[in-house]
């Protein structure tokens, strides 16, 4: 299935977790 | 009628239409390590959806999805039963991007983590349209900033 962009947010708190 | 309640920056908090397409729940922690970029969510999403554990298109119940400094509540659109209560400390991060099924949904999908931060769940809602999915994405991030500025 072709995914196009894709939208992130990630909590401060879990930042590279 | 549930009242928009608009979008003042300060606080950040508003209500969208959405569906509740299911949800994969206590995911050890070391799985959930490979969760981590937004590809690895959609894929093991996707995988899911072909091994029948979530369902490919959500019911036709429709839901309100309110995002505010609190986290992010589900509820029927009378309000009166609350689905899900997602506090935002335990939201480790929220993606939205297009099905792929050509009709211009996009999927929701949020991560979040227990409070000893062991196992983590996915839940996976649709949206109308991108602009609604953005919307979302910006209200949360609102709120995660809120918080932030409120702690330091």
């Amino acid at each position: 299935i072709y995914k196009s962009a894709v939208t992130t947010v990630v909590n401060p708190k879990y930042e590279g977790k | 009628s549930t009242k928009s309640s608009g979008n003042s920056t300060s606080d950040a908090c508003a209500e969208f239409r959405v569906k509740y397409v299911g949800s994969i729940e206590k995911l050890q922690f070391d799985m959930s390590k490979t969760l981590q970029e937004p590809l690895d969510l959609i894929n093991y999403i996707d995988a899911a959806q072909q091994d029948g554990k979530l369902p490919f298109v959500p019911g036709d119940e429709e839901m309100v999805l309110g995002v505010s400094k609190y986290g992010v509540k589900v509820a029927s659109v009378d309000q009166c039963d609350v689905l899900h209560r997602h506090p935002l400390y335990l939201i480790v991060r929220m993606l939205c991007y297009d099905d792929g099924l050509g009709a211009g949904k996009n999927l929701l999908a949020l991560k979040t983590t227990d409070t000893r931060q062991q196992e983590c769940s996915i839940w996976v809602y649709q949206c109308s349209s991108s602009e609604q999915a953005q919307s979302i994405c910006k209200v949360l991030s609102a709120s995660f900033d809120c918080v932030l500025t409120s702690e330091k």
